[in-house]
C-alpha cells in the first residue's frame, strides 16, 4: 500500500458516496446514467467474486464489500427507488456495443484461462470503458450539474491515482501487471477531455459545467 | 488458495 493507491481508493470511495447522496438528498437521479451504473455494479460482482475464495486483509475486504453494496444502492434508486426522475430517453448508449467487445478481448488476452480469471480481466476491461453512457448523456443533453461534475471527477482521478501506484509498484516492489495499466491508461484518456472543462469551466460557472 | 498479487488492489 502507497500513498497513490490509498488516495485513489479514498477518491473512488468520495465518487460513489457522491453520487449516492447526491440521488438520495434531491431525490432524482436527472442526468445520471442508469446504464453506467449497472456496468459498475458488473464490474465489482465480476472482480470481487474472490472475496468468496481468499482473504487478502480486512481493508480489502471491506472496501470491495463496500464498494458492491453502494454500486447495486445506486443501481436500485436509479431504476426502482427514483425511476419516475430517471431519465432514460438521453441514456440511449447502446451498452453491449461495450460488453460483447469487452467480453472477447477478455477471453483472448488474459493472465490465466481460468473462469475468475477471465471475469476479472473482463471486469477491468469493462471498468475502463464503463463510464461512457453518462459522458455519452452529458454531450447528449449539453450539461452536467455541478455536483454530478464532482463525481466524474473523483472517478477518473481515482484511476490517475492507480497509475501512478503502477509506477510507484513498478520501482519499489517489481510489480507490473500490463492488463491492468494498459486499462488503466484507457480509462484515464478518456477523462481527460472533462478534467480540462472541469478545471476550467468548473470555477468560473459553478452551475452547471456544459461539455460539447 | 493462492491469490495473484494484483488482486490485492480494488
Amino acid at each position: 500500500m502507497n500513498v497513490f493507491r490509498l488516495t485513489g481508493d479514498l477518491s473512488h470511495l468520495a465518487a460513489i458516496i457522491i453520487l449516492l447522496l447526491k440521488i438520495w438528498k434531491s431525490r432524482s437521479c436527472a442526468g445520471i446514467s442508469g446504464k453506467s451504473q449497472i456496468l459498475f455494479a458488473v464490474v465489482f460482482t465480476t472482480r470481487y467474486l474472490d472475496l468468496l475464495t481468499s482473504f487478502i486483509s480486512l481493508y480489502n475486504t471491506s472496501m470491495k464489500l463496500i464498494y458492491i453494496g453502494c454500486a447495486y444502492a445506486t443501481v436500485y434508486l436509479i431504476y426502482v427507488k427514483f425511476r419516475a426522475t430517471y431519465d432514460g430517453n438521453h441514456d440511449s448508449f447502446r451498452v453491449e456495443f461495450l460488453v460483447v467487445p469487452v467480453g472477447g478481448l477478455a477471453v483472448l488476452i488474459n493472465h490465466n484461462f481460468s473462469l475468475m480469471e477471465i471475469l476479472w480481466t473482463f471486469s477491468i476491461y469493462l471498468e475502463s470503458v464503463a463510464i461512457l453512457p453518462q459522458l455519452f448523456m452529458i454531450s447528449k443533453t449539453g450539461e452536467a450539474e455541478t455536483i454530478t461534475t464532482h463525481y466524474l471527477f473523483c472517478l477518473g482521478l481515482y484511476r490517475a491515482l492507480y497509475l501512478l501506484n503502477w509506477i510507484w509498484r513498478y520501482y519499489f516492489e517489481g510489480f507490473l501487471d500490463m492488463i491492468a495499466i494498459f486499462a488503466g491508461l484507457v480509462q484515464t484518456v478518456l477523462y481527460c477531455d472533462f478534467f480540462y472543462l472541469y478545471v476550467t469551466k468548473g470555477g468560473k460557472d459553478r452551475k452547471k459545467v456544459m461539455l460539447p | 488458495s493462492q491469490v495473484p498479487l494484483r488482486h490485492d488492489e480494488l
